[in-house]
């Protein structure tokens, strides 16, 4: 709140993300599978789109977010990623097909924040970190799949590991520059 | 299906 200045956060990449969230969980209503899941995705849901709301409505934010460099075109992204779960998914329903895109969409959100993030160069603590933590949920989710590949039977799923780790790779420069800024204790910045 | 099969993760 007192950081007003949102220059750093891209309100498209944040757009994605609910976008993602809200064709996840569709079955959230219907299937209850543990007090943890549900809490989560309703945080999950209601995280990404306050964000939305707030640097859409919020007068203050609304100034300083970085509109003419945000300019990430959001249609590039989701066309194909809707197209691609229509091609590439286990079931052919709108349940399945929507998760699937979800999925897919989640791999590629972050592209309007690093692409953002390269055009401002300004890249403030704050910024930084939530990037980086954005990142490393994914990261962290590649050890989980690891860890009950080698414990469950059957347990094999092309679609969300090729996904979180094409998500992951994406990060791969940014974590490189943010532990190196990190490590040298020197401002975080990306080359052009 | 996939998104029955790893419901439990978010």
């Amino acid at each position: 709140r007192k950081n007003t200045n949102k220059r750093g956060v891209s309100l498209k990449t944040q757009e994605l993300y609910a976008l993602v969230f809200a064709t996840r969980y569709l079955d959230m209503f219907t299937d209850f599978i543990s007090l943890y899941n549900t809490v989560m995705k309703l945080i999950f849901l209601s995280s990404s789109f306050s964000i939305v709301w707030y640097m859409r409505r919020h007068k203050l934010v609304r100034r300083s977010y970085d509109k003419d460099h945000d300019t990430f075109r959001h249609q590039f992204l989701v066309l194909p990623c809707l197209i691609l779960a229509l091609l590439i998914h286990e079931q052919f329903t709108f349940k399945e097909v929507m998760w699937t895109f979800s999925i897919y969409l989640e791999a590629v959100a972050i592209l309007p924040q690093l692409v953002l993030l390269q055009r401002t160069r300004n890249i403030d603590n704050l910024t930084g970190q939530y990037v980086f933590f954005l990142g490393a949920y994914r990261s962290l989710y590649i050890l989980n799949w690891i860890y009950r590949y080698f414990t469950e039977p059957h347990y094999v799923h092309w679609i969300t590991w090729i996904s979180g780790f094409v998500q992951t790779l994406l990060y791969a420069d940014f974590f490189y520059y943010y532990l190196n800024s990190w490590k040298n204790n020197v401002k975080l910045t990306l080359p052009a | 299906p996939a998104s029955e099969s790893v419901k439990d993760e978010l």
